[in-house]
């Protein structure tokens, strides 16, 4: 995946942070001190479909081709998450409980174009 | 955006910064609490004392590095494992501290209060009551752990499991409560009441106040539930 910078508008990992603190959430998160809330954003132009991040079958190959060689076909590709995280959350419940629990697929560590 | 140039669901890159901040920050959020499944955030949480919350850490991380089961209803000393992760689901580990009841020269009452939240979309792996024995002078001394239930009959409470051991030096015990607070999760109250009866020359079995880092806790592993499968005809 490619993170975002520089002046290229093509498929990237846009990183965003949330501090805990800011939005006044750090006095029922104990851990961590904020979220990696990272976002995809950018352009996935047809010859972009299928690369980088979903793995390039021989058929992704083949339909990237058609879609390339008619350009005149209108198909959409999208810059979405191709590879994500857990988020590991230590926090006190309604009743003053300690929680810990990993919410799945919540952070976002590359993005590619559909 | 232009067909092709744009995705829906990169629409967030359209907006203005600032709006753009304000939009992903209530995402995050909204998200957080979702997965959670927290209405709202908890307010005004009571943080356990310091020292009673660092040394129920000590006694989970000990428990993580060992391999020894602990048998349904069995009493020990020392640490118990943890669960193997199975089919994915999310999992949660609960600590809650007790909350001290009523006493008499001889007993002595705990609660542990869970959350509704997790009650209802949750099923209990494992559930154990941490409990330290402060031993005045040596010697044995029979002790009796009660798990209490609510009577729904009635204001009073009967006695769901009864276990009794021998304390013969200070430390900790570990018990079994895992069929109760599974049961628990399936009532309108969800407050583990725990009785231990003493010898009258011993006092309370307790600490002297919260701080002290032998307060008992319960520490409970959930799972997130299985979605129910409908089918239509």
């Amino acid at each position: 995946g490619v993170d975002c910078g520089g002046d290229s508008r093509m498929c990237c990992r846009q990183e965003f942070f949330v501090d805990f603190k800011e939005i006044g959430w750090e006095d029922w998160i104990i851990q961590p001190e904020g979220y990696h809330m990272n976002y995809c954003t950018g352009l996935c132009p047809l010859h972009m479909a299928g690369i980088p991040g979903l793995a390039a079958s021989f058929h992704t190959a083949v339909l990237n081709r058609i879609k390339a060689a008619s350009a005149s076909t209108a198909v959409d590709s999208c810059c979405v998450p191709t590879q994500r995280r857990p988020l590991s959350l230590l926090y006190y419940d309604r009743d003053s409980n300690i929680v810990k629990t990993d919410i799945p697929d919540m952070i976002v560590d590359s993005c590619g174009c559909t | 955006g232009a067909r092709g140039e744009w995705c829906p669901a990169c629409g967030v890159a359209t907006l203005a910064p600032g709006t753009q901040r304000d939009a992903l920050l209530a995402l995050a959020k909204q998200s957080i609490l979702t997965k959670l499944r927290l209405p709202a955030r908890p307010s005004a949480p009571q943080p356990p004392a310091r020292g009673a919350l660092l040394a129920a850490l000590r006694r989970l991380r000990a428990r993580e590095r060992s391999d020894t089961a602990v048998l349904p209803g069995m009493l020990r000393d020392g640490p118990v494992p943890q669960l193997s992760r199975g089919m994915g689901l999310q999992e949660y580990e609960i600590l809650s501290f007790a909350e001290s009841g009523s006493s008499t020269s001889r007993s002595v009452r705990l609660h542990f209060r869970f959350s509704q939240e997790l009650a209802g979309s949750t099923d209990i792996l494992q559930a154990t009551l941490y409990l330290f024995w402060a031993v005045p002078s040596p010697g044995t001394r029979p002790v009796t752990i009660r798990i209490l239930q609510a009577d729904p009959a009635g204001p009073n409470m009967t006695v769901s499991s009864e276990t009794q051991l021998d304390v013969q030096r200070s430390g900790w015990t570990t018990l079994d409560v895992g069929p109760a607070v599974r049961t628990l999760f399936g009532q309108e109250t969800l407050r583990l009441t725990v009785e231990l009866e003493v010898p009258e020359d011993w006092g309370s079995p307790l600490p002297a106040d919260h701080n002290d880092s032998h307060w008992p806790f319960v520490v409970a592993r959930a799972q997130a539930r299985t979605p129910h499968r409908i089918h239509r005809r």
